[in-house]
């Protein structure tokens, strides 16, 4: 009867994209690093 | 000479200097570039025979630092519950001077900079499958691991000279690692899709240049599904494989929320490698639906299907439907009988043992059956059939002519190859689309038709073993079920197998209030 | 050619799914852990200042929680917080949450004054290249006088034309 998916730790109601936290396949909760994030250029101010 | 001993002092020596100019100067920007700079003038970075040596002696010293600190650690650990963590500090100045030498390689065309890339990539394939081979279950994964684990963060995060620049470098990652694929290294499986489904990786592959990348993914699941096929067949779950069957379902349902479109345009490819005890798995795949699509309910009362402006769509397929047809010499066959309007059982009941596997692949598939043949033959038929409706004018007689073909296979197949046909049609059960709503059609279409009981049971046993498992179920299952048990024009409740045991009994009572 | 044996793979694949279970087995215990994967994410304050000991010497976790900043750009706190980390953490994870947060505030970042904007009111023109009317802007007052320090000030800028091109 396969498995209940929402045990696997995933947050799959969540509106934010499950891979940005996405820490590995064995894993059962979300990664504690910062997520990839860049900020453009023109961020850096004089 | 590139395979002297003198030559593997030089390079331990320009090591040691690499590792000064780390750890002493802090790796410096200027350091650094004109370490790089050294390397470029006394020809090490060529890409040729010298190149080769010098990166795979450079990984060979990374490599052993790494296990002989993992063993003096775990010489020192006193109870297993100390983890014996391996330094990776040689590992890690290996891979930053790799990182250093393409951001600062002196020749500025990008091309040799991704050649030489490429050239290193390549080594460290062949140094892991050599290792492999050596030790065999004694390979030690992590010090690679590590390695590449530092490339993905630091490699794909160079900001794109142009998206190109990025590209490259995921698809001589994917490369890499379609390489270095669980059945040709297993040893190194569990290593391999965390670094396949890393943050820095999948999602970068998936998303830069459009869907360019798309194949590469594609191809990197066929390997790791193709590798769990044998076990999944059997349902053969213990301790390691049930892991890493569990990590797959992760990776698969990150796909499903942030990537549904990628699962939906290969579901084909999917269905023809997971095996179809896998119901769960495949559910996943299955219900996939494009994000800008919002699904009616499937309990709604009276709900019209046909009304529905996405039902007339064909779905996006990116996977090859015609390619086992092709390989078997069948497609021309198939497409003349399609077109020629009339009911030739000649080549029908040919059809039908041209599905079969020889008796010696049969243990090797575990099935008597070319599955992948017969998923392409029910979805091509299919497609046709579905063009054929469509064009104008058309009297719907060669539409007739597949249903035939469908019709002829449900009753001639034994129970085996019936079960895995029948399959194929469920299969495209998905969410509104021209293909759901043609093979809801078929499927529902059979079972009225069909004169014997051992078929409609099977359709229903089709069915239902998608729907008894843990979610997530296909819109188009839904829809089909959901027909097939209210109209009465099916009599469903009339049927005696419905009845064959007082838990099937509950079981139909508990999915009929489930489904409205 | 291998005698008596002969191929161990033309024992069929049963003896490759044996080689493969055993290999995955030795895998199993080898699995990568978390910290193979970490990598020390120096913290490097921009302007480094000695603390004391009993000083936390790293970033609290909560800084990089999104839902943090959230509350941080919320009416209590103003927007203060979220316009100190765009402009004095930057490159920083929370300088991305700070400017998810004003974007999410209706302020509108323009790269060529890097300065961040609010409509005041509606925009008396609105074409596809550009918008005019009167705007919130978050600005650094120079002082006249160079002996006194400048100071963050929000200021209002009526008949501004804020042209999309420089909208980030």
């Amino acid at each position: 009867l396969g498995i209940d998916l929402t045990s696997l730790g995933l947050n799959l109601n969540s509106t934010e994209n499950l891979h940005k936290t996405f820490a590995s396949p064995w894993s059962n909760e979300p990664s504690k690093d910062d997520p990839e994030f860049s900020v453009p250029q023109c961020y850096y101010a004089k | 000479e590139s395979g002297s001993t003198d030559f593997r002092k030089r390079v331990s020596t320009l090591f040691k200097n690499w590792y000064q100019v780390c750890e002493v100067s802090g790796a410096n920007e200027t350091a650094c570039s004109e370490y790089v700079l050294h390397l470029y003038q006394t020809g090490l970075l060529k890409g040729d025979d010298t190149t080769e040596s010098f990166f795979r002696i450079l990984l060979e010293l990374s490599v052993a630092h790494c296990i002989s600190s993992e063993e003096i650690s775990s010489g020192a650990v006193q109870s297993p519950q100390q983890a014996q963590s391996p330094s990776f500090l040689i590992i890690d100045i290996f891979a930053k001077l790799v990182f250093s030498i393409l951001k600062y390689f002196p020749e500025q065309e990008s091309s040799s900079k991704f050649f030489l890339l490429s050239e290193i990539m390549a080594v460290t394939v062949r140094s892991i499958q050599k290792d492999a081979e050596d030790k065999k279950a004694s390979l030690s994964p992590r010090p690679y691991f590590r390695l590449f684990i530092n490339w993905l963060l630091d490699l794909c995060s160079l900001d794109p000279v142009t998206d190109g620049a990025n590209f490259q470098v995921l698809t001589a990652f994917a490369n890499a690692f379609h390489a270095l694929q669980p059945l040709k290294i297993p040893a190194f499986s569990f290593a391999w899709l965390e670094l396949v489904s890393h943050r820095s990786f999948l999602p970068k592959l998936l998303t830069v240049n459009g869907q360019k990348g798309w194949p590469y993914v594609q191809r990197l699941l066929v390997d790791l599904l193709q590798f769990l096929e044998p076990f999944l067949r059997n349902a053969e779950l213990g301790g390691p494989v049930h892991i890493l069957y569990k990590g797959t379902l992760r990776v698969l349902l990150v796909l499903l929320h942030d990537f549904p479109e990628f699962l939906c345009d290969y579901h084909f490819t999917f269905c023809d490698v997971i095996p179809s005890s896998c119901v769960q798995m495949r559910n996943i795949i299955l219900s996939s639906f494009p994000r800008n699509m919002r699904l009616p309910d499937p309990s709604t009362p009276n709900l019209k299907i046909d009304l529905l402006p996405e039902i007339v769509e064909a779905p996006c397929i990116l996977s090859e439907v015609d390619a086992a047809l092709k390989a078997n010499q069948m497609k021309n066959d198939v497409e003349e009988y399609l077109t020629s309007r009339q009911h030739d059982t000649t080549f029908l009941s040919e059809l039908k043992l041209k599905l079969l596997v020889s008796s010696s692949e049969a243990s090797s598939a575990g099935t008597r059956y070319n599955v992948p043949l017969i998923n392409s033959l029910v979805l091509y038929t299919g497609m046709q059939a579905i063009q054929q409706l469509q064009q104008a004018g058309e009297t719907g007689a060669q539409n007739v002519v597949a249903l035939h073909m469908f019709k002829y296979l449900s009753v001639e197949l034994d129970t085996e190859g019936r079960y895995l046909f029948l399959n194929a049609i469920a299969n495209q059960l998905r969410y509104p689309n021209n293909h759901t709503h043609y093979f809801s059609f078929i499927m529902l279409y059979l079972f009225l038709e069909s004169d014997q009981v051992v078929i409609q049971e099977q359709i229903t046993r089709v069915l239902l073993e998608r729907l008894i498992v843990n979610r997530p179920h296909p819109w188009g299952l839904l829809i089909t079920f959901i027909e097939l048990i209210k109209n009465p024009r099916y009599g469903f409740w009339k049927h005696g197998f419905i009845r064959c045991a007082p838990e099937i009994e509950k079981l139909f009572e508990s999915v009929a209030r489930s489904c409205g | 050619e291998l005698g008596a044996i002969g191929d161990p793979s033309a024992l069929g694949p049963m003896n490759d799914q044996m080689h493969n279970l055993q290999m995955l087995e030795a895998a199993f215990y080898r699995l990568p852990q978390p910290k193979d994967s970490e990598r020390p994410r120096p913290y490097t304050p921009r302007n480094p200042a000695i603390t004391p000991q009993s000083f936390p010497q790293t970033q609290a976790p909560i800084v990089s929680n999104p839902l943090f900043w959230e509350r941080l750009g919320s009416d209590a706190f103003g927007t203060e917080p979220l316009f100190f980390a765009f402009y004095y953490q930057q490159n920083s994870y929370q300088q991305y949450l700070a400017a998810k947060e004003l974007k999410k505030q209706s302020w509108r970042y323009h790269r060529k004054f890097n300065t961040w904007f609010q409509r005041h009111k509606e925009p008396t023109i609105a074409t596809d290249e550009y918008e005019q009317g009167a705007y919130v802007y978050f600005d650094f007052q120079t002082p006249k006088d160079e002996n006194r320090d400048g100071g963050w000030v929000q200021r209002i800028k009526n008949e501004f034309t804020f042209e999309y091109s420089y909208l980030e």
